[in-house]
């Protein structure tokens, strides 16, 4: 993968805190 | 090595754990210390007055694209150039040579420098809030969708900014082109730490 913030899972966290859940997990 | 590429982010809180582990394991580690400062950043960005008018893609594009800069602009003062040491969030300080070891090159010199730059400003917390945002809302960022309403609120934004380093510092005219001057570096920041993790990654 190109994209250093998706190996990080950072979109993931981002999209889940954006939304108010409190649950995240990285892939 | 590959390992020690990932350890020493000094948001990672426990750089030295024990080997044997798989990547998969390594990653997961460090994302419980990475994860707490990342969703602080998109606290911090809710909070800015009209980000959340922004689409919810620009919202994401924008944290995607930012979230490391402003973290750079967060722990800069973890950085202590007269010592030269780093302390990572953990509170464990450690020397530049041993960074070096832990694989930390060019990318520890530049995030030397430019905490150096922006420390010397002495920006108070309300400056250095405001200069975040601005940070944080760059309508240049890639795959942006609505540049016009991201282009307006960084404007907004840097009038704010501005002001408020008018109003701080009278007679210091160069100061507010000296904290946007740091932009540029940020992004160059920002290019190294992702070859960084690709190099990671890739290996």
């Amino acid at each position: 993968c190109a994209d250093p913030a998706s190996n990080l899972g950072l979109e993931d966290i981002i999209r889940k805190a954006l939304m108010g859940n409190i649950e995240t997990k990285v892939e | 090595s590959t390992r020690d590429v990932l350890l020493a982010c000094p948001m990672n809180m426990n750089p030295h754990a024990g080997s044997g582990r798989t990547a998969q394991e390594i990653w997961e580690d460090f994302s419980l210390s990475f994860t707490p400062a990342v969703r602080e950043v998109v606290e911090f960005a809710k909070h800015i007055p009209g980000f959340r008018d922004l689409c919810q893609h620009d919202q994401v594009t924008l944290l995607k694209a930012g979230t490391f800069e402003v973290l750079m602009v967060r722990f800069a003062s973890l950085f202590n150039v007269k010592e030269q040491t780093v302390k990572f969030i953990s509170g464990t300080k450690y020397s530049l040579e041993e960074l070096r070891q832990m694989g930390m090159g060019d990318l520890l010199n530049s995030m030397f420098d430019f905490s150096e730059k922006l420390n010397n400003l002495s920006l108070t917390e309300e400056e250095l809030a405001l200069f975040t945002a601005v940070v944080l809302v760059s309508a240049d960022r890639s795959s942006i969708k609505n540049v016009d309403s991201v282009e307006q609120l960084q404007e907004t934004l840097i009038r704010a900014l501005r002001a408020l380093i008018m109003k701080n510092h009278p007679n210091e005219t160069s100061r507010f082109t000296k904290l946007l001057l740091k932009l540029p570096d940020l992004r160059t920041l920002n290019n190294l730490h992702s070859e960084k993790l690709l190099s990671f990654r890739i290996d």
